[in-house]
């Protein structure tokens, strides 16, 4: 469902070209757990930006879909995504002036689903996050982990084909932890979803069908279930 | 150097009044490395922030280095602060207009040292934790870990007597996360400083003198280094 050829992003800093990706290859099947490992800096937040078409490669191709991503413009682009995707990011990016229920039923607001049944979905999804007592609380009035579970609700209520997590279970406790991973591999296998997860914690790459392995801009590396 | 007695406190929400903090006692020595474990939602951060003076207490007190916090006026707070603390926040914290060497060494701006004595000390510090060849970037323009580093940098580079760090490891990977806890522990052992540590990584808690343990806003259980 998702496929990369030849991947390459560089950035410009000043005078300097940053290569972030340095070729990459790799194609996900529907309806797996793929997680993604590797050093600090080796290039998987920019790996799951391009997958997730968030920003444009310097080279190759990004199939999402049987869809081409290099020639969907750029003003279709969030509707695109918004259809199939859901996002967990590194940094939260929750909006600070709406609650928790509210952020976690905004993609349901984008695709204009009525005021009752966000508000029923969205409040079943953070009990089952644990955060049954904090659903009217703002950004600001949560704790890390809080927030970082608020974000993994937004990126499930609609039922998105793929889920793209990048570092969703930094923030939490090894209970917790458990519990939101258990319920993840438990949602995607009943639903057919595809989840590509970037994590730095291997007891959270372990539930994953096959792992891959970053270094410098590249993959070196990939692991799958029952092997060694 | 730090003791907090009978410390409570409560959040208002709306018409609820949430407990984040229950009653804790505890007593850190100076020169000590205390890693501070528990749930997501526990009162960690709040703790922390209860012990370097960024909030204020419902009830109880807080004694850092024979000085009661409750009795410092506000006007007087930032400045008592810069001068013993150094913090990792749990959300980095980073001026994006800055670059990462500008943010690492603004303690040192605050204190007025010479531009030439900052940006040699900025840059030594940033080396040994591996940001060498991203000293000019801005917060965007690195890795969630990088940031994370760039953090860590700001909190050491002015030698505070104390450092609270929440969760400074969170974003990192394995060979990242034991490189900057190798620094960590020598530079504190070095130079006499005290360490108070927020964590999820068990890994991580390992390297501290001993661990406390929260659950719902108190103190539940303590392990010291070699016990069991
Ligand atoms: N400003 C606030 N207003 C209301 N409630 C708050 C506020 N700050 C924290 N809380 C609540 O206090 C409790 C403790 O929060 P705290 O941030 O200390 O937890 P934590 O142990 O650091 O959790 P995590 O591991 O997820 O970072 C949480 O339930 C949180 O919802
Ligand atoms: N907008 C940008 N401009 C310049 N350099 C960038 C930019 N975004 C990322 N980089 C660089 O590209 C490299 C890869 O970054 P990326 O965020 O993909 O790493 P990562 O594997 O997710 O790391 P982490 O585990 O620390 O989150 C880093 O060295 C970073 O400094
Ligand atoms: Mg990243
Ligand atoms: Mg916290």
């Amino acid at each position: 469902i998702v496929e990369v050829k030849g991947l390459v992003k560089k950035y410009r800093v000043g005078s300097e070209i940053i290569t972030a990706l340095n070729g990459v290859d790799l194609q996900i099947e529907k309806g797996e757990f793929l997680a993604i490992v590797g050093t600090s800096g080796s290039g998987k937040s920019t790996l799951l930006n391009m997958m997730s078409g968030l920003e444009r490669p310097t080279k190759g191709e990004i199939w999402i879909n049987n869809v081409l991503l290099n020639k969907v413009k750029e003003k279709d682009m969030a509707a695109f995504r918004r259809s199939y995707m859901g996002f967990v990011f590194q940094s939260f990016n929750l909006l600070g002036s709406l609650t928790a229920l509210e952020n976690a039923v905004l993609p349901l607001v984008l695709q204009g689903v009525g005021s009752r049944e966000r508000t029923q979905r969205g409040k079943e999804l953070l009990k089952t996050l644990g955060l049954e007592k904090r659903m009217l609380n703002k950004p600001n009035q949560l704790s890390g982990g809080q927030q970082q579970r608020v974000s993994i609700a937004r990126a499930l209520i609609n039922n998105p084909k793929i889920i793209f997590a990048d570092e969703p279970t930094g923030n939490l406790d090894t209970k917790t932890t458990k519990e939101i991973m258990e319920l993840l591999t438990s949602t995607i296998k009943k639903n057919g979803q595809t989840l590509v997860m970037v994590t730095h914690d291997w007891d959270v790459a372990a539930y994953a069908d096959r792992i891959v392995h970053m270094v410098d801009g590249v993959i070196i590396n990939e692991e799958k279930k029952g092997g060694v």
